[in-house]
């Protein structure tokens, strides 16, 4: 028996959201410690990376580990059936060949169920090295989302350069380039608009604009965002879930021809 | 600019 509970079906709308345009489909591992998802984007270009810990649901029993391959486009479907403030429970048989959503309103005078048909997805799953990153850079999510969204107009690529001065974002294209200059703040007061960069040696990175906004849908989920760079290896982005888990976005980077 | 896949930097387990 699977059954995971969430007070406020926000959270999974926000969940699904983050994954549903890199992801057509994906394996949601359950067990004890709880749900994680690793996938890659349909052109292996990228790898989503999610952990929701069981300690962060409102209720939790996995009672044997169990992998559901879900159609993302179909839970999208059930999700937008659910008010955000809805209790959302999540269930499974052992060896089941579906998957029950049970939605619940506050005053619980409304309760709905929608079982959806499981997947048998041949996921490969890859081996992530620790990596002791060159540069970390932490900064509001939306103004990464600003960011990249802005530059994205003017070209496929945007080089990001990060020194202990800052960190600076660059794109050329037919129109013309655009440069972001982002500088580190010390601005104490308000921790959640501040930009910190930990840096063991300067890293410049190219990667694809289309990418880095598929990434950014995540920005509902998190304050903040994480990028962390090392040369030659891919790129991390990551959003933490408050108490409950994560999401990391890596991104191969892109090489001179 | 060439992109590689993500294969190329993380091993298949």
């Amino acid at each position: 028996m699977f059954e995971a509970r969430l007070t406020s079906a926000a959270t999974l709308k926000k969940v699904l959201e983050a994954v549903k345009e890199l992801l057509n489909e994906a394996s949601f591992d359950c067990s004890d410690s709880g749900i994680q998802l690793q996938a890659m984007d349909n052109s292996h270009v990228s790898l989503v990376s999610l952990t929701l810990r069981s300690d962060g649901f409102d209720k939790y029993r996995c009672d044997r580990s169990l992998t559901m391959g879900m159609n993302l486009a179909s839970m999208s479907k059930i999700l937008k059936c659910a008010n955000n403030d809805d209790t959302v429970t999540i269930k499974a048989q052992d060896d089941a060949d579906t998957v029950t959503f049970v939605f619940e309103s506050k005053k619980q005078e409304k309760i709905s169920d929608y079982e959806m048909k499981l997947m048998n997805l041949d996921q490969e799953h890859l081996g992530i090295p620790e990596t002791d990153f060159s540069c970390v850079i932490r900064m509001p999510s939306v103004e990464f989302a600003r960011i990249v969204r802005d530059l994205a107009q003017f070209g496929e690529t945007v080089l990001i350069c990060c020194t202990k001065e800052g960190v600076k974002f660059s794109v050329s294209g037919d129109v013309g380039s655009a440069n972001v200059k982002l500088a580190q703040t010390n601005n104490f007061d308000k921790e959640e608009e501040s930009v910190s960069i930990e840096m063991q040696e300067p890293v410049s990175l190219s990667f694809a604009c289309q990418y880095l906004i598929s990434f950014t849908k995540a920005t509902p989920l998190s304050p903040r965002v994480q990028l962390s760079m090392s040369s030659n290896v891919p790129l991390v982005v990551e959003y933490e879930i408050a108490e409950l888990g994560y999401i990391r976005y890596y991104l191969a980077p892109k090489i001179e021809d | 600019m060439f992109q590689p896949a993500i294969t190329s930097f993380f091993t298949r387990k």
